[in-house]
């Protein structure tokens, strides 16, 4: 059976809030290491992949393998019922077919208790390979969320070239062009505000920015981003959590 | 214009 006790409900509601209007069905792939999930979006141009490790839960008890087949609306509307600050108690049985949900506040003198069906979800299963990247670039998530709001108002798509000291994001469209350069820089006294950029070779591609707006709504998961980009390979977006991650990635444009 | 690339065509299915 499955029984993992999160200290902070905000954790599960942001990491829903971040994928859920990616993806509707989603197996969450449960064992020993962890609680995790891999699912692509219906026209196979984006892929989320997360995990939340078992030390992010204490405590965390799974015997074996037990895939929880959820519809995200569904627990969508029964994550709205828990605060933030909120402990949270998952719980399933080894073949389930209902996940139970106890959301405590800190005082602990309330606790409110929710069953949600699961689903059988055929779900395919993509082997993504360990790719060394020409160009890996860190940012403030907040940035990247309003670079790729601002652009998404002038065109579909956003060209990233990254280059040994700047990052830049352009993009042309009916009404006119814009672009954003952000230089590489330290902030010392904020590390969270700096931008770095690791360079193998400079690259340039370009991306639809309806994703990537999409992709930002996991901006509240982390301070910063991780952009991992190569010719030629989908571009991966990177967004830490203190024990695990939500991984994005998306296939580039190609072709002129 | 650029066209939109599948994800199918990077990794394989498994």
């Amino acid at each position: 059976m499955l029984e993992a006790r999160l200290e902070q409900a905000g954790v599960l509601k942001k990491v829903v809030e971040a994928i859920k209007d990616l993806v509707q069905d989603c197996n969450f792939d449960c064992n020993d290491s962890g609680i995790a999930l891999q699912a692509m979006d219906n026209s196979h141009v984006a892929l989320v992949s997360m995990s939340l490790s078992h030390e992010g839960f204490s405590p965390y008890r799974c015997d074996r393998n037990i895939a929880l087949g959820i519809n995200l609306n569904s627990l969508t509307k029964v994550l709205r019922a828990a605060q933030n600050e909120d402990i949270l108690t998952l719980k399933a049985a080894d073949s389930p077919d209902s996940l139970n949900l106890v959301f405590e506040n800190t005082e602990r003198d309330r606790s409110s208790e929710y069953d949600i069906k699961l689903m059988d979800i055929d779900q395919e299963h993509l082997g993504i390979p360990d790719t060394d990247y020409s160009a890996t670039v860190v940012l403030p998530s907040a940035e990247f969320q309003r670079i790729c709001r601002d652009l998404s108002q002038l065109s579909e798509s956003v060209t990233i070239e990254a280059s040994k000291s700047s990052v830049k994001f352009s993009c042309s469209g009916d009404i006119g062009n814009g672009s954003v350069n952000l230089r590489q820089h330290q902030d010392l006294e904020k590390p969270d505000q700096s931008t770095s950029i690791e360079l193998v070779e400079p690259v340039s591609l370009t991306f639809s920015l309806k994703y990537l707006v999409n992709f930002c709504k996991a901006s509240a998961l982390s301070p910063t981003v991780k952009l991992s980009l190569s010719t030629d390979v989908p571009l991966l977006v990177e967004y830490k959590m203190e024990a695990g991650y939500v991984r994005f990635y998306l296939a580039p444009k190609i072709g002129d | 214009s650029q066209q939109q690339g599948r994800l199918d065509s990077f990794f394989q299915t498994i």
